[in-house]
């Protein structure tokens, strides 16, 4: 018998926790996210991923999860660990088929988020990165208003359309009073394989302007690499060697 | 005295009703919005664009319709025509500034969906062009349930992770009985501009795959080109020319 009701949250225990956001769609925060949390799990960290992007997850598939199911315990629901041992919590391991669609309002998009937060079974981390999907709704908003969020990483590419909506998102940490860590230019250039020549596919870095208006340092730059790309696809981001979140994992 | 206390919903005829979505950020959707209607509108049909995505509205910026407003009358209000004739009615129409944040939960984003609907005198229309927010969430379900759609056109780009997130927009449409008019491929290559060879940046073409999995065909095949980018980010896509849309307009 069990005497100990404990629930998981009151066993957790969770350094960090931080959000990847940007407002935008298709900047990279998934990618980052990912990047983040592998550069901390190579220097021995505690590291899980909160995938509170319901509608439209890819932390599974980027890791090479479609298909892993969570395992549950009298306690809790246990995350899916990846190869070098983060753990995973999304819609998608729960789903019948990765695509399958998730057609919910708000209110169950809010509650499926704080069940990851309150009924999943991390354990013992050094930080929790939680994945977020665009927009400045529901999901942004539940995970600031129930996770004590450390600070937010925000993500955004060079076209000034981006990153205009990208401002959004930072205008809703401030409102918010969430920190902003840092932020991470992706798809800043593209070298050419038989030159070396760069070209900047999606105009000038903004990296300077976007770092000042967040009041915090610009990260990291990641080029557009189609090797990245195909890791992703592959689920084997855990292969992409790149210095580039050395820095971002400080 | 106006005795007439007609609606603008009673007021407008509006011929058919096309919703772009993806599910997935950051593919194209706004953009193939944009580029649908200018085609539609080059045709001399009279075109209008709603922007149901209202934490990320793009439209107003590609048409350089930053800091215009739109006017009301006692019937309803008017959208902001673009320099083609085109009616855009979006929340940075009424925002004070661009980048604000709109901290919405769900209920409040499907109301104000409905009210671009219902309150805007859109007037006499061959096509509305509704630009959905990525997701299968408020936005989508309080236009597939409240606006008459004619059918949805999908928007995706090469890469798997994208395609799997596309697929559940897909199944959206198809349990929602809204008709799938036809897919789009966004940034399907890049030409090098030296030698005219081409690199596919984010992997093979997924065009007749979707188009096989959706039902419908493929209309276009869009690649990465930095005038596009840089079009949209000074507000000038309308003097984007190419015949890329040309048969989409069909
Ligand atoms: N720098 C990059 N180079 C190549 N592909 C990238 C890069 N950044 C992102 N991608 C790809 O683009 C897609 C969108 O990235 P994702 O992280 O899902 O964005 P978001 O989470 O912001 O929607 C993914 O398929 C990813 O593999
Ligand atoms: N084929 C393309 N070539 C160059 N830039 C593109 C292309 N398609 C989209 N973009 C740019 O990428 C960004 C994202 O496009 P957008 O239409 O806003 O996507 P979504 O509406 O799906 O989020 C915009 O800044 C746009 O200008």
């Amino acid at each position: 018998v069990n005497f100990i009701e404990a629930k998981p949250n009151e066993v957790n225990d969770i350094g960090y926790v931080v959000a990847v956001m940007s407002g935008k769609g298709g900047v990279g925060k998934s990618l980052v996210a990912a990047l983040l949390s592998i550069a901390l799990a190579r220097q021995g960290k505690g590291v899980g991923i909160l995938d509170a992007d319901i509608t439209g997850p890819s932390i599974p598939k980027m890791f090479g999860l479609t298909g892993a199911r969570p395992s549950g315990s009298d306690t809790g629901i246990l995350p899916v660990l990846s190869r070098m041992g983060i753990g995973v919590m999304s819609i998608n391991l729960v789903l019948e088929h990765e695509d399958d669609a998730v057609i919910w309002r708000g209110p169950l998009i809010g509650k499926a988020i704080q069940q990851f937060w309150e009924d999943v079974l991390w354990g013992q981390l050094d930080c929790l990165i939680v994945d977020l999907p665009p927009g400045t709704a529901d999901a942004p908003l539940t995970v600031m208003q129930s996770i004590p969020v450390s600070g937010v990483v925000i993500v955004f590419t060079p076209q000034e359309l981006a990153a205009m909506v990208v401002r959004k998102a930072m205008k809703m940490a401030k409102q918010m009073n969430v920190p902003i860590l840092g932020v991470v230019e992706n798809m800043s250039y593209f070298t050419l394989p038989d030159t070396g020549k760069r070209l900047e596919l999606f105009g000038e870095s903004k990296g300077d302007e976007m770092a000042k208006i967040a009041g915090a340092s610009l990260l990291a730059q990641i080029p557009i690499d189609p090797e990245l790309a195909r890791l992703c696809d592959r689920g084997e981001i855990e292969r992409y060697s790149s210095d580039v979140f050395d820095s971002l994992a400080q």
